[in-house]
């Protein structure tokens, strides 16, 4: 985390899997997700559980953003 | 290791998920 930029498209990206503007993500949001995006659920279900950090069910800004972050620098990206 | 290999897993989802996100974005402005 840090750098402006990933942190910006972290939150547009969050709000792509949270559109009512709830402040979390449930794991239903992220199934729906399957209708735009090229993912099964089961890997729409990955993804959620491999964000999930503390396991609670629901994915904060911050969990998403930090899971965005490590992607971005694990990808060498930007 | 058999959490090495689910680490790997989840990188590889998350970095596809992420990938079809920017896609996604830059596909249909």
């Amino acid at each position: 985390a840090g750098q402006p930029a990933v942190l910006e498209k972290a939150q547009e990206f969050f709000q792509t899997c949270d559109p009512e503007g709830k402040g979390f993500i449930a794991r239903t949001d992220m199934q729906r997700l399957h209708e735009e995006l090229p993912l099964s659920l089961q890997d729409l279900e990955d993804v959620f559980d491999a964000l999930d950090a503390d396991g609670n069910g629901f994915l904060t800004p911050e969990e998403f953003a930090a899971g965005f972050s490590h992607f971005f620098s694990s990808q060498g990206a930007l | 290791d058999p959490n090495m290999k689910a680490g790997a897993t989840s990188e590889g989802v998350l970095a596809n998920f992420f990938n079809s996100l920017l896609s996604k974005k830059t596909g249909s402005p």
